[in-house]
């Protein structure tokens, strides 16, 4: 029998992988930039980038092998908990891809990573607000 | 003529997380 795969993990994480940005630009996802996110965002209409700040990050209790992250998100510094595998990039202002464990992300996706700390703000979109 | 290979193209926003902040104040 063929040997079971891997637990998927999303392959547009994968070092060489190539994105499209919303000005229809192709880049590599290790080449990403923060204004490449700011500005799909900008052209893309209905999206906009938010700054997510790590306020905790915790090894979950319910969800053995996943952490627990806690953001405050946008002006209104709402509270948001995500479970995600410690491997997850998230893209960081300033800094650029960033995960609980960089070597896991460097193991399975070949993205070079620096250690994602309370602290750090990350980018995430939410749905523009009418006005 | 060799067909290029379809290589996969990701949209940008798969790669963020969509962090919907729920107003519970």
């Amino acid at each position: 029998p063929a040997p079971t795969p891997a637990p998927s993990n999303p392959s547009h994480f994968m070092k060489g992988a190539i994105i499209q940005l919303a000005t229809g630009e192709l880049k590599r996802v290790e080449d990403l930039q923060t204004q490449d996110f700011v500005r799909s965002a900008e052209v893309s209409g209905g999206l906009k980038i938010d700054s997510s700040m790590v306020v905790d990050i915790r090894t979950s209790q319910q969800r053995p092998g996943l952490v627990v992250l806690h953001f405050t998100v946008g002006e209104q510094q709402s509270k948001v908990t995500i479970d995600v595998p410690p491997e997850h990039p998230f893209f960081v202002f300033g800094q650029g891809w960033s995960s609980c464990s960089p070597e896991r992300t460097a193991q399975l996706y070949g993205l070079a990573c620096h250690h994602l700390q309370v602290g750090d703000v990350c980018v995430s979109i939410t749905l523009q607000q009418p006005p | 003529n060799v067909e290029p290979r379809s290589v996969p193209v990701f949209p940008w926003h798969s790669l963020v997380p969509f962090l919907a902040p729920t107003q519970s104040d």
